[in-house]
């Protein structure tokens, strides 16, 4: 007699929520040490619609976000993730080395992002502290990018004047030091140096986050997809 | 909480009823960031005949909600009338802290019932 086939087991209610809300695996809480940086209340109040109809006046009357774009950031995309950068370790260099200010290796865990996700915006946002960005007068620097593995393979991909450290400092990573084709690493590895171009101070890098922005295509219509 | 519904155990005719949901009540307000719950609301009353034609001055309408309709008031069968359900949703955006304290502003689809039509 044939064997009844097996039915596979009914996924328990919270696995299939979990599921259902694009998770892992159940939230633990609100961090203690992390706050809700402004650009995601930003975009928060911009997207939720019922916000937006207690608010019109952020939203203009009769326009609804569209599903899948992030208004604000121009850029398709239905999940924005704020990262928090970790284990910011900060190479001093060499008292022989012709460059003198540190350089910085930094970590982005990015495990919580589905493979199925296509990355439409990567936002590096840097602040700094010390000398640099205590100076009242603007200096001018250069900042380089690169990811931990590419080091060394040639110049860094992605650099960029900084005029003034006293304000943030930001960086588009796709195109540059991230691939536009590439799909979302497990985890992101920079490596970053900023030079001062004439003979002035060093900038100490006192906090780094990513702004990632990603469109999952089963949830998003292809056409929406962002731009190769 | 749920608007009572009124006029007997369908509560007239099909139309949109208000439904809070409240985060706090389903726990998950410690990773919920904003908002603090939604009007979600829900569907629920009649489809018999009236219900299930156009309003006044509306175009004639056709359509298998109203043949079924039709047939119910001539001759209750096993077929039953139409279902009062959510014609038309809109999303809502979620902002939570995931577990890797990252800060994720989140789109749902399909999450608050603005319109509900027989079908």
């Amino acid at each position: 007699p044939p064997v009844p086939a097996r039915r596979p087991a009914a996924p328990r209610p919270a696995a299939s929520l979990l599921q259902a809300l694009g998770l892992h695996d159940s939230p633990r809480g609100a961090p203690k040490s992390r706050s809700v940086p402004p650009i995601m209340w930003r975009l928060f109040r911009r997207r939720d619609p019922q916000e937006a109809r207690l608010s019109p006046r952020r939203t203009p009357p009769g326009a609804t976000p569209r599903p899948c774009h992030v208004e604000e950031l121009g850029v398709a995309g239905n999940i924005v993730r704020h990262v928090p950068g970790r284990g910011v370790r900060a190479r001093t260099a060499e008292p022989s080395a012709p460059e003198r200010c540190p350089t910085w290796t930094l970590l982005f865990d990015l495990s919580s992002v589905e493979p199925a996700e296509l990355p439409s915006r990567a936002r590096l946002e840097l602040r700094f502290a010390g000398e640099g960005a205590a100076a009242e007068t603007d200096g001018s620097w250069e900042l380089s990018v690169a990811q931990a593995g590419d080091v060394g393979a040639g110049p860094a991909p992605l650099r960029q004047a900084v005029a003034s450290l006293r304000a943030p400092v930001r960086a588009e990573l796709l195109g540059a030091a991230w691939a536009h084709n590439a799909s979302v690493p497990r985890s992101l590895r920079l490596v970053l140096a900023l030079r001062p171009r004439a003979a002035g101070p060093c900038g100490h890098l006192a906090e780094a986050s990513l702004l990632l922005v990603t469109l999952d295509p089963r949830l998003c219509h292809p056409l929406a997809r962002p731009r190769r | 909480e749920a608007q009572p519904s009124v006029g007997g155990s369908h509560g007239g005719s099909c139309r949109a009823r208000r439904l809070y949901v409240s985060f706090r009540e389903v726990g998950w307000h410690h990773w919920v960031i904003a908002p603090r719950g939604f009007l979600a609301n829900y569907c629920q009353g009649q489809c018999s005949l009236p219900a299930t034609l156009p309003g006044p001055g509306g175009p004639p309408a056709l359509n298998h909600a109203v043949l079924r309709a039709l047939m119910h008031s001539a001759a209750p069968g096993p077929a039953g009338l139409p279902c009062c359900v959510p014609a038309r949703l809109s999303p809502i955006s979620v902002l939570f802290f995931d577990n890797s304290d990252n800060v994720v502003l989140r789109h749902y689809e399909d999450m608050v019932v603005d319109e509900c039509g027989c079908r």
